[in-house]
């Protein structure tokens, strides 16, 4: 999630499409949209309502370039799209590269195709009458048929071509731009698609009526190749075959080329008009892109699993679904869909069981475990200590481990530093150098680390010691430096720069860690030698110092160990 | 043959410029300290979002990383 958890306050979250891309039809645009809503709708109680006026939640556009806000976009490839959090204003919102070539994924056969007379690719924008047209118009029609330029000034060079309106009529139009409509007679064989039958050039073909004889209307129905909208540097669409270096090609190739792009030629002979274009490849579906960009728009920051949608490389998938890591996320801000919200954070309520229990009847302690006790000298004085193998509260209070010995912070009436204690005659099982503790006081247990070990109190029975590699963590971890509990059964288990997650119920350490330490956990030493959870803040502790951070991640106190927490004079 | 105008742009600037575009540079921490992050720091913090191995080196699979279509969002939460 974003700094703070960003998320929307209401569950019914509106959205507005400002602007459509011209590689789609725009009820095929507004289709991807819905379906990227749904993907996120699917798993939360959330709905997603369309506006077409007003200020929505999330007010979706496509831009090029300078768009309008402090992010630009880069051309062609790169940068494919962005979204803000949720917020006021642009915050929420998402904007869609439309130098990308948009499709469904498949690439282009589902193209919606715009041409004009000699079948040129439409342009946008245009002028038409000294306005500007970012889309089809029927502007200046008077039978109503969406047209469009080839070039940015319709007036001078009367090329125009129609766009047909249905995606299903993918098909060019006949002279006059009517769409093809199938089926069609022609010498008395019925056509239900375009037909090279009748020419000699392979063009194909359709009619514009039942009975081609009559009206003599017919139109060209560029094949699937050159419905890729290619386009040269003049903007022809491509035209196959096309001849390159002595050898024909009846469809886009990269030959010739270093970067492994596909291009056309437009016109049979590559070389005398040196005239070519890029066949776009597949192109990048704009349903994926859109449920990873409203990802953002509800609150989700970028995964770092591969196969997550919130994972910020783009990659096509057939039949998507989401990671579990895009449905934790979207469910820990916004619950789920049905049934109560996950149990929140756990306070961190002192339990009574830290301490072996004499009646406890748990699984008996493993003989071989047991350390013989270390003699306590009880003029031991915390205070003379510069630094603590651990620090970490157990039953609410703080303990201070060194060396075989403990002290603890009692609170109440008889408050202030008691001990020291001895660590073996409490839990026998345990070394004298403890590196971390941590209380799981929903389960009622103490787990210890010390090198590569750890071990699990409940009561006075104990598990272990066992290898710290059970849990997931990597052989390449020496020892755990520090733990903080972070509500629904997972700590965050630390060692040098790194820290780990660690689902306790599961034993294990969830996926995509470990992480930065100082990546996130900003203003505190990256190696902290102890790291623990006391009263709703989070302490990093090097040599005498500690960094207290706040439940926002904010560093809002630094101090001396010996004098703020054990209290010394 | 008329290829794409390759912008010059040397892999270490591109690298540069990626990983400051995506946050992995100067981290704005929450506690409002700033701290600047040598590049083979950044690109082991990157190497590890991608999931990639993490030699904090600009290796081939790192560049080409970095060439992959992708959302403009930065993966390092200085985002505002």
């Amino acid at each position: 999630t974003f700094e703070g958890d960003l998320k929307w306050d209401h569950q019914e979250v509106t959205y507005r499409i400002l602007s459509y891309t011209p590689d789609m039809a725009t009820s095929l645009v507004d289709d991807a949209f819905a379906r990227a809503f749904k993907v996120w709708s699917d798993v939360t109680p959330l709905t997603f309502n369309r506006l077409f006026d007003g200020t929505a939640d999330i007010m979706i556009s496509f831009g090029k370039i300078d768009h309008g806000d402090p992010y630009p976009f880069d051309g062609k490839d790169g940068l494919l799209a962005h979204a803000y959090p949720p917020g006021e204003g642009v915050q929420g919102d998402a904007h869609f590269d439309d130098d990308e070539y948009w499709t469904l994924g498949e690439g282009p056969a589902v193209k919606t195709l715009y041409g004009n007379a000699d079948g040129a690719m439409c342009h946008f924008p245009f002028t038409f009458e000294g306005k500007s047209y970012t889309t089809c118009t029927s502007d200046g029609r008077s039978d109503d048929l969406p047209w469009c330029s080839t070039t940015a000034d319709y007036g001078r060079d009367n090329k125009f071509g129609f766009c047909p309106s249905e995606l299903l009529y993918t098909f060019g139009g006949n002279a006059d731009g009517e769409k093809c409509v199938f089926p069609f007679v022609f010498l008395d064989k019925e056509y239900d698609s375009c037909t090279t039958e009748g020419r000699d050039d392979g063009y194909r073909w359709c009619a514009t009526t039942s009975n081609f004889d009559t009206d003599v209307k017919y139109g060209f129905c560029p094949s699937r190749e050159t419905a890729v909208i290619g386009g040269n540097s003049e903007g022809e669409s491509c035209h196959f075959p096309f001849v390159f270096l002595g050898k024909e090609y009846d469809s886009c190739t990269s030959e010739g080329r270093g970067d492994g792009k596909l291009w056309c030629g437009t016109t049979d002979s590559y070389d005398d008009d040196k005239k070519w274009g890029f066949c776009p490849d597949q192109g990048y579906s704009l349903f994926l892109v859109a449920a990873h960009e409203f990802g953002h728009a509800l609150g989700l920051e970028h995964s770092n699993i591969r196969e997550a949608l919130m994972y910020p490389m783009y990659s096509f998938v057939e039949d998507f679904s989401l990671h579990e890591d895009d449905i934790e996320g979207i469910q820990y801000l916004y619950g789920r869909k049905d049934g109560p919200d996950p149990t929140p954070p756990q306070p961190n309520t002192p339990s009574t069981t830290a301490y072996p229990d004499p009646d406890d009847t748990d699984k008996p302690t493993d003989p071989t475990t047991t350390t013989t006790a270390t003699p306590v000298d009880p003029t031991k004085d915390a205070c003379k200590m510069n630094k603590f193998d651990t620090i970490t509260v157990i039953n609410g209070e703080l303990h201070f481990f060194n060396d075989g010995l403990y002290w603890r912070m009692s609170s109440g009436r008889d408050g202030g530093l008691k001990g020291p204690f001895s660590i073996s005659e409490t839990w026998p099982a345990l070394p004298a150098v403890i590196d971390s503790a941590f209380e799981n006081t929903l389960a009622r247990k103490l787990y210890f680390f010390s090198g590569t070990r750890f071990w699990v109190y409940t009561g006075k029975s104990v598990l272990g010691p066992r290898s710290i590699e059970k849990l997931g963590l990597p052989n390449t971890v020496q020892k755990v430096e520090g733990a903080l509990q972070r509500g629904k059964g997972k700590v965050l288990l630390f060692s040098g720069e790194n820290y780990w997650r660690l689902d306790v119920k599961a034993q294990k350490i969830d996926k995509g860690y470990p992480r930065y330490t100082d990546a996130v956990f900003g203003g505190v030493p990256n190696d902290a030698h102890d790291v623990f959870q006391y009263n709703g803040h989070m302490y990093f502790c090097r040599d005498r110092f500690y960094w207290r951070m706040n439940s926002r991640r904010q560093v809002d106190r630094v101090g001396y160990v010996k004098y703020d927490l054990l209290q010394c004079t | 043959f008329p290829g794409d105008i390759i912008k010059n742009m040397t892999d270490s600037e591109l690298a540069e410029g990626y990983l400051k575009k995506f946050g992995y540079m100067d981290t704005l921490t929450r506690s409002g300290f700033q701290s600047m992050v040598s590049t083979s720091k950044a690109l082991k913090r990157m190497q590890r979002q991608m999931g990639m191995e993490e030699t904090g080196e600009l290796d081939k699979s790192t560049l080409e990383a970095m060439k992959r279509p992708r959302c403009g969002v930065p993966d390092v939460a200085n985002y505002r």
